[in-house]
Formats: structure tokens, sequence, C-alpha cells
């Protein structure tokens, strides 16, 4: 690969807090 | 079916790849089902944190933002979830506060920024993410990893609270001292069943095991340090405390004991290389309280050398101790109240909180310095006990 010249794109993230409401892959577990 | 072709790790760049419907997968294998105790005793040190950095590097590499948020997500509340469920588990909190640490410093070490590329070969200057920048996951996982470090120090304290008082007062290991008991006190211990059975050594005896554990997790030495610190800060709380406490610890003999069981702390220290971690220095309130139990208390010279010895002590709790100081024999005497109220008019200007007892609940602020690593991504194999047949090396 040749070397990355263009700069990298920020991503934003939410707080700590807030990832609870990002559950997005979380499987809920059999009891 | 694809056929597995053996190639050179030099062929590899040090990614996984994986399909986005495998992602849950991979957090449910990796965080949540992984038993520190079971199959990852025998990986490399911070091998899941360098698996999912692996997977997140590929993310990166197709510039797929989605993925990486998602992946990233996942990732920290797997974490978080499996810190909920085992939260009261040493080892588990142990392994994922090291992994959480070594998963931050791949992200630092590997972000393309000159500052964290110091120490990298010029093969781990290749793998830098190439597409995003990710300097704000990095603080929510700095976020994370003083939530998993508070809870580490509250589950080791929950462990070490119940040896304390035995194992550092009560208990006596000094042999002709220990004969001579304070006169017209009742032994406390003999009502207590289970906390008679704790010595100075069942306590060293944790401290080798936290510290072999946080070894064995690979976590950095700088985080250890802290963690000793301030284990050594609440036994040292603890200990002082119950002397405040208590008469049948104030006395010429307990103080002795102390000062012994404080050098083997000492000499644990030593021993594990943690002369540094400032973690003695936080013991200093009670080493200065067992000098006091020792020195002489009756001249106005003995309470100019009181009153500059027992600078980490407030004068509440100098005062209480010698109240407290009880003479194991004929041949001394209680401390005279002239001399204590000598010792209070010495100290009067001194500015220091009224406060008698120590903050048991007391955390120092915990850092986590940069620690690249020399391992290099392209070498790293996924042990098939890991159940990760899904994710492809690249």
């Amino acid at each position: 690969r040749p070397p990355q010249q263009r700069p990298r794109v920020l991503l934003k993230a939410p707080t700590l807090a807030e990832m609870d409401e990002l559950n997005i892959s979380e499987e809920e577990e059999s009891p | 079916h694809p056929v597995n072709i053996p190639r050179k790790e030099k062929d590899f760049q040090g990614m996984l790849e994986y399909k986005k419907e495998d992602e849950s997968k991979l957090v449910k294998n990796l965080i949540l089902e992984l038993k520190p105790r079971g199959v990852a005793v025998n990986l490399i040190p911070g091998l899941p944190a360098y698996i999912l950095f692996m997977c997140l590097r590929h993310a990166d590499y197709i510039n797929d933002d989605q993925k990486v948020r998602t992946l990233l997500t996942s990732t920290i509340n797997g974490i978080k979830k499996i810190l909920k469920k085992r939260g009261d588990d040493y080892e588990t909190v142990s392994f994922w506060l090291s992994n959480t640490c070594r998963f931050l410093h791949c992200l630092k070490q590997y972000s393309g920024e000159e500052s964290f590329m110091k120490h990298n070969t010029p093969r781990q200057n290749e793998h830098c993410l190439s597409n995003f920048d990710l300097a704000e996951y990095r603080q929510v996982l700095s976020d994370l990893a003083i939530q998993i470090y508070q809870q580490l120090v509250k589950v080791m304290e929950n462990i070490l609270q119940p040896m304390i008082v035995s194992g550092m007062l009560e208990h006596e290991t000094i042999q002709g001292v220990s004969g001579v008991k304070p006169t017209g006190l009742r032994k406390r211990t003999s009502s207590i069943a289970d906390e008679g059975t704790y010595t100075l050594d069942s306590i060293l005896r944790q401290l080798n095991s936290f510290h072999s554990t946080m070894c064995q997790h690979g976590t950095d030495p700088e985080l250890i340090k802290q963690v000793i610190k301030q284990m050594f800060y609440i036994i040292g709380a603890v200990t002082l405390n119950n002397l405040l406490l208590r008469k049948d610890m104030c006395s010429w003999s307990k103080g002795m004991q102390i000062r012994y069981n404080v050098s083997q702390l000492e000499e644990w220290l030593r021993d594990k290389n943690l002369m540094t971690s400032g973690a003695k220095e936080t013991l200093e309130p009670l080493i200065q309280a067992a000098q006091l139990l020792q020195v002489k208390k009756k001249t106005d010279e003995d309470a100019e050398a009181i009153c500059s010895m027992c600078n980490a002590l407030s004068t509440a709790q100098i005062v209480k101790v010698l109240n407290l100081y009880t003479p194991v024999n004929e041949f001394e005497e209680r401390v005279s109240v002239s001399f204590i109220r000598t010792i209070q008019i010495r100290l009067r200007d001194r500015k220091e909180s009224p406060q008698l007892l120590m903050d048991t609940k007391n955390i120092y602020p915990v850092t986590f310095p940069f620690n690249p690593s020399s391992l290099a991504l392209e070498t790293i194999q996924i042990p098939s006990s890991l159940n990760l047949l899904f994710l492809t090396r690249v």
C-alpha cells in the first residue's frame, strides 16, 4: 500500500453513558 | 469451500476480515463467553484486544465507517456487559482492564499520530489506520478503563478488607512481646472466630495472588503500581482507623508488631520491584502512629520530638493515640494530661482538617500512560479454542 496522504475522517463518538442506548449487536443471552 | 492455503507471515497485513452479521458472534465468543480462568490462561497477554483491533483495522481499510462504529460500540458495550455480569470476579475485572488498556494503546499506536509512533517499527507504521481518526473513541475507552479500574479496586478491597485488622493488628507474630497483654483488657479476637484466622501472611499471599494475576493478564506495569498503591492505602487506612478506635491496640508492643508488619509489606514491595509505586508512602500515617506508641511521652523534649515526627498524622489522631495509650507493665505509665495538653498547644497552628479517621473510600486518580507494544500484528494467530473461525487473516 502506498503511504496514506489524505487526512483521516474524525468519527464522532457518543459518550460512554450514551453507548448504552446503542446496543447494536448485543444478543440477549439465554437464561 | 475455500481451501486454506498456508501463507507466510510476511504475506499478512495484520488485519482480520469479518462479515457484518458475524460481529455479534465476535463479541459473544471473545468478550461475553471468554473465561479468564479457562482458555484465556494460555493466550498471549492482550490477545482479545489485538484481535478486536485487527478487526477494526480491516473495517477501516475497506473505508466502512458504519462498520467501524458498530464494532467499537459493540466492543465497549460487550465489555460493560461482562463487567456487569461478573463484576465481582477479580480475574474477570483484571482481565478486561488490561485488555481495554491494550485496545486503547493500539488505537493510539496505530493512529498515525506522530507522537504515538516513536517506538514503532517501519512495519508497524504501515499498519496505521488509513481512513478514520478515532480520537473521540479513545476518550470513550479511556473513560471505560477508569470505570473498570474503580471496579477492580473495589473488588480487591472487598477481598482484602476482612484480612486487614486481623493480619495487621490483632495477630501477633513477634515472640516475647506477645506474652505481655495490656492489663485489664479482654482479648477481642476470641469472640470473632473468622477474623482470627487471618494473619499478615494471608495479606501477603493475597497481594501475591493479585500481582501474579495482573502480570499474567499483561497489565501495564505502571497500572499495576497504581493498583498496589491503592491496596497499600486501604491496608494503612483500615489499620490506623482501628488502632484509633481500640484501646487494646495502643500499646508499646502493638507498635512493635505494626512496625514489623509494615517492614514485611515493604519487603514485599521490594521483592516485586514496586518501590517506586508510592505504595510505601501511603503507610506513613500508620508508621508514625506505631512510632508514637513506642517513643517516650513525658518531657517537653519528647513532645517536641513527637510533633516533628508525626507530620502525617493530624492533631486529633496524635491526641487520640496518646489518650488511648495503655501501659503493658508496671515500668510504664499512662500519658499524662499535661503532656497531651503540651502537644495540643504545640500543634495549635497546624492547618489541617479535624477529621479523626482516614477516608477508606478514597481512590487515587488513575492514569494510563501510553505503553506501545512491540508485537507484530501480522504474526498473530488465533487459537481455535476461541471459536473465531469466521475471522479471516488478511
